[in-house]
């Protein structure tokens, strides 16, 4: 269903970014960096894979392509028989809302709107903007799951780091998408409440939905079938999960 | 050095905080969240001390009474001999821009700053502004021991998750404080890089500083010689950790 063939993401950072310091201080700038150096994978319908490594070995960069909320510097991307480099814009925002959800490392969450709100954003993107009955109880539903019923109300700013996280997966899930990214999902979860997430997600994969999730976590990448590694911008391991 | 009194904190939530939504459905809403319900601690200079508990436990709202980034609802706390209740805002700032380093769960990076600036940035609220060479010296040695010497010029959304974890750790050092709280300070990095920090704060703690950190992981917990675990807004468990 995914097929990545070479791919490569190159951040050019010009004087400009820089500020006034580049001109001082030389050598030791780094003026681009080389987040992807061609990285080729393939994933089937139904997979369940983590993604590990050091912190700044461009499993973010990896994952925000992979969920078409970026163009890869180079190489081809294949999602579902198309070639997201044909698609434009448009094209690949009605892919993305359609077959992914995506839960981001930092969130992603509207301050001003309420948990409801910020779960129901993505039906907001199809359709006329009128939330059907359906989609209100599903929204309810999601928000059951992941322990939020009771902070329907509240703004991301009046929620604890993890309730935030459990928001932005509900969010995810709202239009029951065939692919789940998930970058550090946990992170901000204790054990109990991670628990009850794997375990919604592994009936997710149960019921044939495909999960790629970023963890630094082994006890969240054993969850996993498959387990990448990737190490400077390049994958370094590709294997079955211990749990295999 | 810190005292801690039947600590409570009540948030209320009008109907305007709840917009629209609190008029048509009734029953299951909050309208007041006991985020602490009576904390009594003492913690003595040079203590090294984990907080854990579910998310939502309240172990932040804690974290921000400790760091006088908040008042109590009532109850009293006592830091280095001063009953902040009594102090007013600027004697507050004052008292814990020098003695406290804080690192947030959501790291509180200003968007426009690069990562220099952004460590530098608890130097600027003392003193004339001008940040002196030995201060310039203390930035490049923190941002190379957190591993950022390679990204001084980037800004936040230029960073990995992860990076930008690590910006908010450098800063929360630069004022080489007395107390460092640190709220799931390596909830975004790999197991080398988490070792890595771990293993700085452990000499920082050797050195005499106090450090109290939220986590959620038993393997950094283990690092810190007492646990505290906290549920529903109290203290549930208080005694050694397994290393002692
Ligand atoms: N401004 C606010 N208004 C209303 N409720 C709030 C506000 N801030 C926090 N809360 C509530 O207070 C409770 C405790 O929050 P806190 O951030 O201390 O939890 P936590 O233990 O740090 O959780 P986590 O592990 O998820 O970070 C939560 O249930 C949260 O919804
Ligand atoms: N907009 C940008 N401009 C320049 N460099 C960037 C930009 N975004 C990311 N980078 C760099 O690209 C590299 C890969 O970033 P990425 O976010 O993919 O890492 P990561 O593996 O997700 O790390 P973490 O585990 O810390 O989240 C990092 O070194 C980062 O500094
Ligand atoms: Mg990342
Ligand atoms: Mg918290």
């Amino acid at each position: 269903v995914v097929r990545m063939t070479d791919l490569r993401k190159t951040y050019f950072m010009g004087h400009g970014s820089g500020g006034g310091l580049f001109g001082k201080r030389g050598g030791g700038e780094v003026l681009t960096v080389h987040a992807l150096r061609g990285v080729s994978l393939e994933f089937r319908e139904g997979e369940y894979v983590a993604i590990m490594g050091q912190s700044g070995s461009g499993k973010s960069t990896m994952l925000n392509l992979l969920g078409c909320l970026d163009r890869p510097t180079s190489g081809e991307y294949i999602l579902g028989g198309y070639d997201v480099a044909q698609l434009d814009d448009d094209e690949l925002s009605e892919v993305r809302s359609r077959s992914i959800g995506f839960i981001f490392q930092s969130y992603n969450l509207i301050q001003q709107y309420t948990v409801t709100e910020n779960i129901q954003l993505p039906l907001t993107y199809q359709g006329n903007g009128i939330i059907s009955e359906e989609a209100q109880e599903r929204t309810m539903e999601l928000a059951r799951l992941v322990g939020l019923h009771d902070r329907l109300d509240h703004r991301p700013n009046q929620l604890s780091g993890g309730q935030q996280q459990r928001v932005a997966i509900a969010r995810s899930l709202i239009n029951d998408p065939y692919i789940i990214l998930a970058d550090e999902a946990t992170g901000n979860l204790d054990s109990a409440t991670s628990y009850e997430i794997m375990s919604m997600l592994g009936k997710l994969n149960d019921a044939g939905k495909t999960i790629i999730m970023v963890t630094h976590e082994p006890d969240i990448a054993e969850y996993a079938k498959r387990i990448i590694r990737m190490k400077d911008g390049v994958i370094v391991e590709d294997g079955p999960s211990p749990r295999m």
